[in-house]
C-alpha cells in the first residue's frame, strides 16, 4: 500500500478539480455565495486570483496558471486544515467553510 | 513573521490527551503509537512551557482518533494520498483526527511517518494555523519522515506568541479541570467590542417578524446580524421599544408575527418593534396557566409549541386548547437532558434549531434526540464567541 500511487484528486486541465480544491482549503472564502455562481468561476480567469494565492502560499512560482508544478503541488498529501481563515470554520456545521450560527 | 494564528489557545498550559481510536491496520502497534504521539506532542514543549499527559479515559483537552471517510465532523478524509490528518483549534476542541485508511509508520520512509504528521496537527490543537514558509513545521504539506520533526525558526515564533518562551524551571501545578474558561480568544479591534464581550449573559433573545435576531441586556438591546452584532447596536430599549421596561424577562415570537415580551406579571405585545395597543396585560389574562417572573419563553422546533422555563420547571402553552396548559404541567427542566435549569432565555433560531442561553453560555438541543446536540466542540460553549462576534 505504501508504494500505491494514490489516485489523483486535481486533475490536469481540471478547473473544476481545481475549484474543489481550493475551496476546500479556504482560497476561495471571499467569494459571495449567494451573488457568484460557480460556473462563472470554471474559467482560467475566474480561478486565476484564487490559482495564484495557492502558488504564493505553496511557495511557487506565481503564474495564476494551473500548470503541472501546479497541480502536482495540489496532488501532494497535506493536512487537511485550511490554508486561509479568512471564514472561521464550524467544527460541526454541515456549511464548513462559513462561521455564523446559520 | 509567515505564521500565522488562529486566534484561540489555551489558558492552562497542563494539557492532556488521549488517543481514543487507534489505526486498525499498519505495522504500528498501540504501543508505538503511544510512543509517536508522545514524541509530537515533545516537539512542542522543548520551546514552552506546554505539558502534556496522556490519559487512558475521561475528558481530555485533545482526543486523537484515527478515523477513516466521513467521520462525523463534516471533513471526510479521502483514502490514501490526498489528506493525511486534521486538527481543530482550541476553540473548536483541539481533537486530532488521523486518515486511518493510510498507511501510518515510524521511523521509515515508507508509508506516512506518523510523528512529522501528527507533530504538525498537534500545532493546530494548539491554535496555530498554517504557514506559508515551507520550511516550518506548520506548512501544510506532508515533509516526509525525518529521524526528529523539529521547529523551525516561524513556528517557534508562533508557539511563544501563544504561550510564551520556555522557563528554565517549571513551576509544579496540578491538572486543570476542563471547561470552557480554559480557552482564550484574541480580542479583536475595539470596534467589535461591546459589553456583551465582557458579560455575554442576557435577559432575553427573539426574533421578530422580519427575521431580525434582538438580544435584550439591561437597558439595552442589540440587533444580531450572521456572527456578531450590527453596526449601530447597543440601542437604548426605550428609544425603539414604545412602552417596554428595561430588563425584561422573557421574549418569543409566535408564528401570528406578534412578539411577545415577558416581565413579572405583564406582557407586552409587538408587530416587530410596533407595540399593540392595548398592553400591556396581565400574564394570567393572556397566559393563563403560566407563572409570573419567567426566565424563558420559546417556540419549540419540536413541535411548534410554545415552552416557558421558571426555576426547574416548565410548562407547555397551546393556545388552542382549553386549558391551554395541561394539569401534568409543570414538569421538570431535567426532562430536557442537558438543559440546566434557571436559564437565561432561549430561542428558536432561524436555522430552525432551538438554543438555551445560560450565564453567557448556550446550548443546541437536539430536538429528535431530545438531548442537548453532541456536536465537537461540546456544548455549553460561549455565546459571546459563537453568537456575537467577540
Amino acid at each position: 500500500p505504501s508504494n500505491a500511487m494514490p489516485i489523483p484528486h486535481v486533475k490536469e486541465n481540471s478547473l473544476t478539480s481545481a475549484m474543489m480544491y481550493l475551496m476546500k482549503y479556504g482560497y476561495m472564502d471571499d467569494m459571495d455565495h449567494h451573488h457568484h455562481r460557480s460556473e462563472n468561476l470554471l474559467s482560467q480567469d475566474g480561478l486565476k486570483k484564487y490559482i495564484m494565492e495557492f502558488q504564493a502560499f505553496a511557495g511557487m512560482n506565481v503564474t495564476g496558471e494551473l500548470d503541472s508544478d501546479t497541480v502536482k503541488m495540489m496532488n501532494m498529501p497535506r493536512c487537511g486544515v485550511k490554508d486561509k481563515l479568512g471564514m472561521k470554520m464550524d467544527a460541526d456545521s454541515h456549511q464548513v467553510h462559513h462561521h455564523s450560527r446559520s | 513573521k509567515r505564521f500565522a494564528l488562529q486566534g484561540s489557545r489555551w489558558k492552562v498550559k497542563d494539557l492532556t490527551y488521549r488517543i481514543s481510536k487507534y489505526p486498525t491496520s499498519g505495522q504500528m502497534t498501540k504501543q508505538d503509537v503511544d510512543g509517536e504521539i508522545k514524541k509530537a506532542l515533545d516537539v512542542w514543549t522543548d520551546h514552552t512551557d506546554l505539558t502534556f499527559t496522556q490519559k487512558r479515559s475521561g475528558r481530555v483537552h485533545i482526543d486523537i482518533s484515527f478515523l477513516e471517510g466521513e467521520h462525523g465532523d463534516g471533513d471526510p478524509f479521502d483514502g490514501s494520498g490526498g489528506t493525511l490528518a486534521h486538527a481543530f483549534f482550541p476553540v473548536f476542541g483541539g481533537d486530532a483526527h488521523f486518515d486511518d485508511k493510510e498507511f501510518w509508520t515510524m521511523e521509515s520512509f515508507r508509508g506516512t511517518n506518523l510523528l512529522q504528521t501528527a507533530a504538525h496537527e498537534f500545532g493546530h490543537s494548539l491554535g496555530l494555523s498554517h504557514s506559508d514558509d515551507n520550511d516550518a513545521l506548520m506548512a501544510p504539506f506532508y515533509r516526509g519522515f525525518e529521524v526528529k520533526p523539529s521547529l523551525n525558526d516561524d513556528d517557534i515564533k508562533a508557539i511563544q506568541a501563544l504561550y510564551g518562551v520556555k522557563s528554565s524551571s517549571n513551576l509544579a501545578s496540578s491538572l486543570n479541570e476542563i471547561s470552557s474558561n480554559e480557552i482564550e480568544f484574541d480580542r479583536r479591534d475595539s470596534e467589535t467590542n461591546h459589553i456583551l464581550c465582557n458579560d455575554a449573559r442576557i435577559d432575553a433573545i427573539f426574533t421578530a417578524l422580519d427575521n431580525s435576531t434582538y438580544v435584550f441586556k439591561g437597558q439595552e438591546y442589540f440587533k444580531l446580524v450572521d456572527d456578531s452584532i450590527a453596526d449601530g447596536y447597543p440601542r437604548k430599549i426605550s428609544s425603539d421599544w414604545s412602552g417596554l421596561p428595561s430588563n425584561i424577562d422573557a421574549a418569543f415570537t409566535w408564528k401570528n408575527g406578534k412578539t411577545y415580551i415577558f416581565k413579572g406579571s405583564q406582557y407586552w405585545r409587538y408587530t416587530n418593534k410596533n407595540k399593540d395597543s392595548g398592553y400591556p396585560k396581565p400574564i394570567s389574562k393572556g397566559f393563563d396557566g403560566i407563572p409570573n417572573s419567567v426566565d424563558a419563553a420559546f417556540v419549540w422546533s419540536g413541535n411548534g409549541l410554545i415552552y416557558f422555563f421558571k426555576n426547574g420547571d416548565y410548562y407547555r402553552f397551546n393556545p388552542e386548547e382549553r386549558p391551554p396548559v395541561k394539569e401534568t404541567y409543570p414538569k421538570p427542566i431535567s426532562n430536557w437532558e442537558g438543559i440546566p435549569d434557571n436559564i437565561d432565555d432561549a430561542l428558536k433560531y432561524t436555522n430552525g434549531f432551538t438554543y438555551f442561553f445560560k450565564d453567557g453560555n448556550y446550548w443546541r438541543f437536539d430536538d429528535k434526540a431530545f438531548k442537548v446536540d453532541q456536536a465537537n466542540p461540546a456544548f455549553p460553549r460561549p455565546a459571546s464567541f459563537w453568537w456575537f462576534g467577540c
